[in-house]
């Protein structure tokens, strides 16, 4: 699957700490 | 949210709180939620503002899993810019292009920074949506029913299946009230919905593998009630206004 990249801020959208529930 | 489940705000870390500021120094009010889209932007829902469409009147924190108090690793926000959807409009029961931008700062000129408890939530590819029948998230503060006084000071979340136009334009449902730039949303038993305070908040459905944002939580009759869904306005939808008003492409999170 996708996942969105890091950006040049060191955000990684959509990216949880916890475990996704999806 | 009616029915769901308390959560922290690591587990919905675009999770934004909107607060109205008071006269007299007095703490400020809780107003809306919000998404955090880009590191210096937060997406709302116009009828949150629209009485009071002044930047400087609103506050934003990320980071919260408590309302109005203090939260490790929160960060807190002046409102740069405040952007309302220039269509916005009230019909007797639906909000139309019920979508707000806000530009936020930290009083040092900072936009956010990303932790455990601040991320961003991916947008929707243009004119996608997740299959209707799909699980998404509802996320805020809102009433945990219609007839409560109070609201809850934790951060609530639920689940919610996506509702096809087809069903959601049936007359006992909302009839013509609905159009394509609106999505659906609802329990199949009618148990959990998003509820007055939870208006701006997210709707976040998978799409194409990732958490994505599919909806703004806009208006529905009552909560939680059989045959009225929740009613979000539909991201995919915005894109190129969003964009419009943001500018630059590569700052958000497609």
């Amino acid at each position: 699957k996708p996942s969105s990249s890091v950006d040049q801020q060191g955000f990684q959208c959509g990216q949880k700490a916890l475990r996704p529930r999806f | 949210i009616v029915g769901g489940e308390f959560t922290e705000v690591e587990n919905q870390p675009w999770f934004a709180a909107i607060y109205q500021k008071n006269k007299g120094g007095s703490p400020p009010s809780f107003k809306c939620g919000g998404s955090l889209i880009s590191p210096c932007w937060v997406a709302s829902a116009a009828h949150c503002f629209i009485q009071l469409p002044k930047k400087e009147n609103y506050v934003v924190y990320l980071g919260q899993s408590k309302e109005s108090s203090y939260n490790p690793g929160e960060m807190k926000f002046e409102v740069e810019q405040l952007i309302l959807h220039e269509y916005y409009r009230e019909d007797s029961l639906a909000y139309h292009n019920d979508i707000a931008l806000l530009k936020i700062r930290t009083s040092t000129g900072q936009c956010a920074q990303p932790s455990r408890s601040i991320q961003t939530i991916c947008l929707p590819p243009r004119f996608t949506d997740a299959p209707f029948g799909s699980d998404c998230e509802i996320t805020g503060f809102g009433k945990e029913s219609e007839s409560d006084y109070l609201y809850p000071k934790n951060l609530k979340m639920s689940v919610v299946k996506l509702v096809s136009h087809e069903q959601c334009m049936q007359p006992h449902y909302y009839g013509s009230e609905i159009n394509y730039k609106m999505l659906c949303a609802a329990d199949p038993e009618w148990k959990t919905d998003s509820c007055k305070g939870d208006s701006g908040g997210p709707l976040i459905c998978n799409i194409e593998g990732r958490p994505t944002l599919s909806g703004i939580v806009s208006w529905g009759r009552g909560c939680a009630e059989k045959n009225k869904p929740g009613v979000y306005t539909r991201v995919s939808h915005f894109l190129d206004w969003i964009q419009s008003h943001i500018g630059e492409e590569k700052g958000l999170a497609f």
